[in-house]
This record gives C-alpha cells, sequence and structure tokens, in this order.
C-alpha cells in the first residue's frame, strides 16, 4: 500500500488528502494549523499539527519511509524551501512540491525537489487551449458522452488477437495503445519489467495477461465493458 | 478573432493572459491593482486598472462584446459572485469563474456563471490519481514522446478513405476519432452545421475537406504530419 505524506492543507492540498481518501494508499496530513487539521479529521486518521519547518519533528516522523511527499505550503516561499531541503537532506524518495511562479519552481528543483506543480499555471494554460481551439481532452475526455480510460485486458480477451477480440465490432470501443510489461535481465541477472506503450497497435497483436489497454468508446460501452 | 476579458490577475489570470498571448485572439485585462496590470504590460496593450464589481465601469466597457469572459479574483467571494451577476445581466456570452470552494462554484452557477473552474481541486485530482495509477492523460498526453492532437485533413488526404490515406502505415499515427460538420436544415430554410464526432472510425471512411482527425502518434511524427 502506497505510503503518501501530505504537508500543507491549503485548498490544493486538503484537495488533495480528499482524492487521495478514495484511494488505496496511508496518507499522514501535517498542518501548522489547528483548525486545517480539524477539517480533515474526519477523512482521515493520520494528521498532525505542527510547524514543518522544524527539523526536529520531521525526523521524529521518519519521512523517508514515505512513497511520495507533497509539499503544499502556498504563500510563504521560504517555507517550502525550507521544508523541502530539509526532507531531501533526510533521506526523502520523492518530494512533489507546489509552486507560486516560474522562479519559485526552478529554486525548489534546485534544493532537491523532484517535480513541482503550479496548479494555476497549468489549468490557465488549458484554459486557454480549450477557449482558442477545439481541444481534443476537453472533446474527448470531458465531453458528456464519452470516455478515454485504460484497463487491464479482461481474462475472456486473454491471448485474443485485437481483431479477434472483437473489441471494435462487439464492443464498439477504439483502442488507441497497448501498455505492455516487457521482461528483461539486470546487470545482476535478475528479471525485471519495463513499460512499453505501443501507439500503433495493429489488428494482428495478441492482448495478454497483465497488458492494459487504452480504450475509448461512449461512456455506457465503456462501462459494459468494465463489466466483463 | 476571438475576444477574450480576463479580470483579476492573480496567479491564475495573469497566466492565462500569458498563454492567450500566444494565441490568435484579441485580449483585454482589468485589475484592481495598478502593479498587476503594469506586470502584463509587456505582453498585452488592453489593460485597464478598475474595481470590476463598478457596475458603471463594466457597463463602458461594452463587455457583452466579448466571446468569453474569465474571472479570476480569488480571496473576495462577493467580488466574483457580485462581479458575475452584473455581467450576467449586462448579457455576457460566456462567463467562466474560479472558484474557491465547490459551495462557491454551486452558488457561482446560480447567479449566472456558464462554468467555474477550481484549479488547485482539479490539479489535486489528476495528482492524486498519478500517484497511485498510471494515468492515461499523464501516460498519453503530457509523455515525453508522445502527443495527441485534432488537426484538419490535410489537402493531401481530401477524399481518401482512412486506408487509402495510408495514415497508419506511412505516417505512423493512429486516428482516435474524426470530426466532421454535418449540414442540416434549420426551421428557416437556411443551413447550419452540427460538430458529430465519430470515435470508432472504419478504414473506410472518407476524409473530407473541413473534417478534423484526432491523432496519436510520436512527436516527430505528428509534426511531420501536421507540416503536409
Ligand atoms: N510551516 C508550516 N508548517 C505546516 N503547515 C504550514 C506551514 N506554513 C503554512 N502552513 C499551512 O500550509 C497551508 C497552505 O498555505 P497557504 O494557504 O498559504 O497556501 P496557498 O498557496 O494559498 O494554498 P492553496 O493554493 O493550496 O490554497 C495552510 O493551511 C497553512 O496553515
Ligand atoms: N474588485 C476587483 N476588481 C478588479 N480586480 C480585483 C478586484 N478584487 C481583487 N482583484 C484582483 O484579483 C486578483 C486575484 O485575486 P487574489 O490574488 O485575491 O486571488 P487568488 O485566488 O489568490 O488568485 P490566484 O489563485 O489566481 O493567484 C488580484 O490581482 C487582485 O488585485
Amino acid at each position: 500500500k502506497k505510503q503518501i505524506a501530505v504537508i500543507g492543507l491549503g485548498k490544493f492540498g486538503s484537495n488533495l488528502v480528499k482524492s487521495l481518501s478514495k484511494e488505496n494508499c496511508d496518507i499522514l496530513a501535517i498542518d501548522i494549523s489547528e483548525e486545517k487539521v480539524k477539517d480533515v479529521s474526519d477523512i482521515i486518521n493520520n494528521i498532525i499539527v505542527a510547524d514543518a519547518t522544524d527539523e526536529k519533528i520531521l525526523e521524529k516522523l521518519n519521512l523517508k519511509s514515505m512513497d511520495d511527499i507533497i509539499i503544499s505550503i502556498g504563500n510563504n516561499l521560504e517555507a517550502s524551501i525550507l521544508i523541502t531541503m530539509i526532507l531531501k537532506n533526510l533521506g526523502a524518495k520523492k518530494l512533489i512540491v507546489k509552486a507560486n511562479s516560474i522562479l519559485h519552481a526552478k529554486i525548489l528543483l534546485k534544493v532537491g525537489a523532484d517535480k513541482t506543480i503550479f496548479p494555476e499555471k497549468d489549468e490557465a494554460e488549458k484554459l486557454a487551449k480549450s477557449l482558442i481551439s477545439s481541444n481534443i481532452l476537453e472533446t474527448i475526455t470531458f465531453s458528456e458522452n464519452y470516455s478515454l480510460i485504460d484497463i487491464k485486458v479482461p481474462k475472456l480477451l486473454y491471448n485474443k488477437s485485437i481483431l479477434d477480440s472483437q473489441i471494435r465490432n462487439k464492443y464498439k470501443l477504439n483502442i488507441v495503445a497497448i501498455k505492455k510489461k516487457i521482461p528483461f535481465l539486470t546487470e545482476n541477472g535478475e528479471t525485471d519489467f519495463k513499460e512499453d506503450i505501443n501507439i500503433l497497435p495493429s489488428s494482428s497483436d495478441i492482448l495478454e495477461e497483465g497488458d492494459s489497454i487504452f480504450i475509448i468508446g461512449y461512456k455506457d460501452d465503456i462501462i459494459k465493458f468494465k463489466n466483463l
């Protein structure tokens, strides 16, 4: 089960906790404000009121055991930069940090953030594209009628070619891509897997157990297929 | 040319103006703070320092001629609600309003917003999905290698069937959907067009002038195709 820590429960952090609470993962949330902590206490249990710039507290929490740590402290640029540096130093596996500006994002990446998120900029760019031209993502994925999802190949279709699977003719779905796990030998002779995404699947390609297919179709057809 | 007004130049509004300035549209921006207006003065010309809750000012600006008006005033909930109501009353065509909470979004829709945007929540949900499982949108559209775009059918392929167009074999692209403009007769005997999106195109479908095709492929192949 994934271990995820969220530091800072502003609009971004609290909404992240809400979304994650619906998934299969363990969540730890930290905020300096008792009120913010109280606001999420009905959806998660592991919450702490603390000043996350306090290195001693961060050390005690053993956050390096977390798979992902998200720092979403907004307006106080120094706080998010400082916390990033402390956690990088303590051996955090993956640091995802919310930025307030391009410059802030550059600094965060320099001091140890693995990835930065700038919600207002990302959403502004997305809105700009959809205002100017029909944007495929708007049209297809947020359209009332269609859905674009990835799903593990259902057992019923194991080892069938795309053509034989009749995904198109019988299930009325369009396969956009297939993701396969390709085994390879590592330097120490162990088998590891890398993901291979084929965005030009041909009708003779075989659907195997463990493959994921990216399919597009009308929502009802997608639901029927998911229930196979 | 699209006419777009942006009211409020916080992180969202200013980034929206930056993105729109790269597109083919006329932009009008309004903010109460001279400093915010000054910050965008190097990228757009049509900017006003004004309190957008002032109905007289909004009336003078004749904003109902705008194709889209984006209200991105954050922390002052009453201001964004009031401006939405005023502009709805003045006959605004399309009002897109930034919300700070689910409740704020509901109120905005009630008082006339056509669409609300909650960047922190949208990005939090997207991040939550990508932390837990591989997300197709992350994989395909934001992947380093692939691109999913819609493009008008190039002249070279007018009236060819999908099979004959060789989009797959020659151009190495996967057609995800075709958008056609279907003419129909309105009640007053005029011809109008509605958009029809076929998400299950078959190899015998004909590509016609004016159609848009949604294609996915490696970025280099997409670029080659765009240059046809
Ligand atoms: N040193 C700190 N330690 C822990 N939490 C902190 C610290 N400083 C600020 N916070 C918390 O971080 C949260 C987010 O900060 P803030 O609201 O300033 O950012 P924001 O960018 O406006 O956030 P959002 O856009 O997500 O609403 C707040 O709930 C605040 O209490
Ligand atoms: N009545 C008003 N008329 C015009 N502009 C206004 C008015 N009130 C606030 N603004 C402007 O709206 C902008 C955005 O407001 P604010 O920064 O409070 O929101 P925000 O939600 O934090 O924004 P963002 O998330 O986009 O950074 C500010 O630049 C501010 O000057």
